[in-house]
């Protein structure tokens, strides 16, 4: 009568099927199983609810829950896919899919240019690029004046915004990353490939009979 | 002290915010 659910569903509202998540996705079922190890494990380090909030998600990334960060905010907004203000399973998976090493190179592309394009108008603007630069500044502790900042940013809109329209759009987004290839090192995470061996426990948490697949 | 990238992406990209690695480590 729909009143019994499994346990690994009642405690985790968010998870899906991991063999509809592998078909959606670069993962295979087994990443897929894995990858909720992980999950579980960050989703129960401040409150064991099943989902991601922003604050353990900061936790994960800094070990440290006080640090606010302008870019991990915006991975995280990006992550909540519905906009709940917290990352479930699904989410987590298909958002997490754009960093594998089998992922396309498009979805990287069209993903780290969403990512800087802070605003959503659908262009990356300079004074956008001067906000992130100085954030990146504040958290390094290095040390610029605002005049080298401002080179910086001359001699990368020079390279990138080619009808100098003072703003980056997709096109010339993708043509500067053709140019500058080291810019999407971020978008790829080996961990992914080897994230079976690092979380080998989703063996014995498994829900599908045959995990080979 | 090593020379700062003149590409404004490359510096950002340093960010610790945006290394997803270290959700990986335990």
């Amino acid at each position: 009568m729909g009143c019994f659910q499994s346990v690994a569903t009642k405690q985790f509202p968010g998870r899906e099927d991991p063999v509809a998540l592998a078909s959606q996705t670069a993962c295979s079922v087994s990443e897929v199983e894995a990858l909720f190890e992980l999950f579980k494990s960050i989703s129960s380090s401040v409150i064991d609810d099943g989902l991601i909030s922003k604050e353990e998600f900061q936790l994960a990334l800094f070990k440290n829950r006080k640090k606010e960060n302008l870019f991990s905010n915006r991975i995280f907004d990006l992550f909540d896919v519905k906009g709940k203000g917290v990352i479930d399973f699904g989410d987590f998976v298909r958002s997490l899919n754009v960093f594998h090493p089998n992922a396309s190179q498009e979805d990287k592309i069209n993903f780290s240019f969403t990512l800087y394009d802070m605003d959503g108008t659908g262009y990356i603007e300079r004074q956008e690029v001067k906000q992130m630069l100085i954030a990146l500044l504040c958290e390094s502790d290095m040390k610029l004046a605002d005049e080298a900042i401002e080179t910086i940013l001359d001699k990368t809109f020079l390279e990138a915004d080619i009808n100098r329209d003072g703003k980056i759009d997709r096109s010339e987004w993708l043509n500067f990353v053709g140019k500058n290839p080291s810019l999407l090192k971020i978008m790829t995470l080996p961990y992914l490939r080897d994230i079976t061996t690092t979380f080998p426990s989703f063996v014995f948490n498994s829900e599908v009979d045959d995990i080979a697949t | 002290a090593a020379p700062v990238p003149m590409n404004a992406f490359e510096l950002i990209s340093k960010s610790q915010g945006l290394n997803l690695s270290s959700l990986f480590e335990k």
